[in-house]
């Protein structure tokens, strides 16, 4: 069982990591 | 064996540094192991998972999703220098899953797994409501037009006689009624000029590919072709990665074993294209 590390909620929002940017458009 | 210390995996950010070096090296992986169809681009990074590896090193488990651009993969150009195939082209898109592993500041891909998808109709028609479609490869306009075109750009060439590789691309445009087709040719050890059974030819030892674009436009009592093709410099025989080994990239059809397709990754640059070829 792999143990999801916790996102410890600090102050503030959370900068959500995913999904990234997108370089040229989406389809 | 004794159980250890449940591995946890780590979370960065999609767009962190290390995980844009891990996912342009999956892309850069699947454009020299993939046999055919068009180089992808890196569009996004959806999902990173980092895993600590035993001994030394980590795997970044990562989905990514790629656009399609207009180099076909047996084209040596560079893949900064290709376009990324626009909305009103139709373009493609391709979803991956790869496991790539980081050790010693090198990053190598230990699988790699793509689809690869046409955008809707409808929102191609959203963009430009007239733009034709991606049509099936084996629509007969489409294999009538590239056997047209081979035979109109064969005949014109003084030197080898090119033989089909793949169709890679085709539209059927409604006006003027034609076809567009875009696809890949070898050169074979025989003469263009002097060919009249081309199942004689066979490909040359020093693989010599082209791409080709071209339109055939029907017209009152017949049709009129129009074909480019730009002629690669010949690959120097370098070992080439064989379509059913274990890593070969799955983003569509393995390209035929006996007609191994090089991986252009490693030419050097002086090694890169010839003028087009204007019929």
């Amino acid at each position: 069982k792999v143990v999801e590390p916790g996102i410890v909620g600090g102050p503030g929002p959370v900068v959500r990591p995913c999904p990234g940017r997108i370089r040229y458009f989406k389809v | 064996v004794p159980v250890g210390p449940a591995l946890a995996y780590n979370e960065p950010n999609c767009d962190d540094p290390e995980t844009e070096r891990a996912a342009l090296a999956a892309v850069d992986y699947i454009n020299s192991h993939v046999f055919r169809g068009y180089k992808h681009i890196l569009n996004q990074i959806d999902k990173v998972r980092v895993w600590p590896r035993r001994p030394m090193g980590e795997v970044f488990e990562l989905e990514i999703d790629t656009l399609e651009t207009t180099c076909h993969v047996l084209d040596p150009t560079p893949l900064v220098n290709c376009t990324v195939r626009p909305l009103v082209e139709h373009a493609v898109e391709g979803d991956c899953d790869f496991r790539v592993l980081k050790q010693d500041g090198q990053f190598s891909v230990l699988f790699a797994k793509c689809d690869s998808s046409p955008d809707s109709a409808e929102d191609v028609h959203k963009v430009c409501p007239d733009c034709p479609l991606l049509a099936p490869l084996n629509d007969t306009k489409v294999v009538h037009a590239v056997d047209v075109a081979l035979t109109a750009f064969n005949a014109q060439s003084n030197g080898s006689y090119f033989q089909l590789v793949e169709v890679s691309r085709a539209q059927l445009v409604p006006l003027p009624p034609s076809t567009y087709v875009e696809f890949a040719v070898a050169a074979t050890d025989c003469a263009a000029q002097e060919t009249t059974d081309p199942a004689k030819c066979n490909l040359l030892a020093e693989k010599q590919y082209g791409f080709c674009k071209a339109t055939l436009t029907e017209k009152f009592g017949g049709e009129d072709v129009a074909v480019t093709c730009t002629v690669f410099q010949p690959q120097s025989l370098l070992p080439q990665p064989q379509p059913d080994s274990p890593d070969a990239a799955a983003l569509g059809p393995v390209e035929d074993p006996a007609m191994p397709v090089p991986s252009l990754a490693d030419l050097p640059a002086a090694d890169l294209g010839v003028g087009p070829m204007v019929v």
